[in-house]
């Protein structure tokens, strides 16, 4: 399903350039369910974007369902991003004037369903992640939790066949925490992809497989047996 | 140091109030040690926020150092901000168009330091938390885990009395979580009084002391032997 071969990402900041991931060679198959773990600044969110087709690589290769990435338009990446893959960003990212319920909306209207179509499917998300009383709340009139879990939600709404989420519990406590793991258990077994990049080891246990990342490259790939 | 009486903080949202915190009381002495924990949305930034002269309660009493904060005029709430805060947002709330180090320097401009002085304290600061490599770095060219670590380089650096960490290590890996726990640590015996936000329990036992939050009130307020 993913495929990624010397996958290299430097950012160019002038005076100084920054190697991200140093040349990453992984496969993920369909119905995975990996986390990617490693130290602060050691390119897990890169690779996301990568994955996610938010950025493009330096070099290497990256085939996502047999399709070589790099050779694809923008028109054709955005229709990936919007139809096939939900990204949990690490910092929300989430429209800070359009209340909750907007914001989950908003897949769902580059999907072209119906107003009352959106609407009801954004509300059940939004429940699924314990916020149905939070619905006509905005970002800023929420905690830091909730507001992780709206995009959460919103990165659910369209049933994407791949869920990258990038430390979806690091502002939760960890009975909600569990509640969002148990969410990704259900969408696990319905046959998607999970990728969750994070940093603790009980959240990393729910994946079959573990991918360690160190300065920009794969410092080792495991299958866990699972709790 | 810190009196807290019945105090209430309602968000009032004109179709819907909400009780973010409902009648707290709490004392935290000069060099505590406190760790604030409870479940998303339980009014934990709320506190932090009145504990820390960022937001008014709507009833109740706090007292700072003997002073009622309650009757301070504006200015002097800015004064206690700049001079006896240090607080760790959530959210980070870094400037976006400043570099890492102008970042970690604007409490120093405040305290009116000279330039040279405020450059060798915001440096030392970076390079405590890892980021030696980073100073000229926006936060959009860090990771998660490195805008983190700016923003508590940045309440450390003019040494307050108090610090309020929110989350501190909510995106950090262990390692790294483990080195800002340590760099606390050092500054706790210097006599500062630490508050922080978590939901991680071994990031909490750190601490002297566990206040447990639940639907707006305190659950449990315990001291604890520590590791
Ligand atoms: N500006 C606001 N306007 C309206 N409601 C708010 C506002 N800020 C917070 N709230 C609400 O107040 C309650 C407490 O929020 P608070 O941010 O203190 O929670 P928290 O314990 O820090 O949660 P988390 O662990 O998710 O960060 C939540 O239910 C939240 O929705
Ligand atoms: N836009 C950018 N410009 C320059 N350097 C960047 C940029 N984004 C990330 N970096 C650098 O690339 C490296 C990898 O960053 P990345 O965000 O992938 O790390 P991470 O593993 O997600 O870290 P964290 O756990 O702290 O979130 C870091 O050293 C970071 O400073
Ligand atoms: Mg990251
Ligand atoms: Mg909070």
């Amino acid at each position: 399903m993913i495929e990624i071969r010397e996958l290299r990402k430097i950012y160019d900041l002038g005076a100084v350039k920054v190697e991200a991931l140093a040349g990453v060679n992984v496969n993920i198959l369909e119905n995975d369910y990996v986390a990617i773990m490693g130290p602060s600044g050691s390119g897990k969110s890169t690779l996301m974007n990568l994955i996610g087709c938010l950025d493009t690589a330096t070099s290497g290769e990256y085939f996502l369902a047999g399709e070589r990435v790099a050779g694809l338009s923008d028109k054709q990446l955005a229709e990936i991003r919007n139809r096939r893959i939900g990204f949990v960003f690490q910092t929300f990212n989430l429209l800070p004037r359009a209340s909750a319920l907007q914001n989950v909306e908003l897949p769902l209207v580059y999907a072209g369903e119906s107003p009352s179509e959106r609407r009801r499917r954004a509300r059940e998300a939004l429940e699924a992640v314990g916020l149905g009383d939070r619905m006509k709340h905005k970002p800023n009139e929420m905690s830091g939790g909730q507001r992780q879990r709206v995009a959460i939600a919103r990165a659910l709404v369209t049933n994407p066949a791949i869920i990258l989420a990038d430390e979806p519990t690091g502002n939760l406590d960890s009975k909600t925490g569990n509640e969002i793991m148990l969410l990704l258990e259900t969408i696990y077994e319905k046959g998607n992809t999970i990728i969750l990049v994070t940093h603790e080891e009980d959240i990393a246990r729910h994946a079959h497989r573990i991918v360690r990342l160190r300065d920009g490259l794969i410092e080792s790939d495991e299958v866990i047996h699972r709790a």
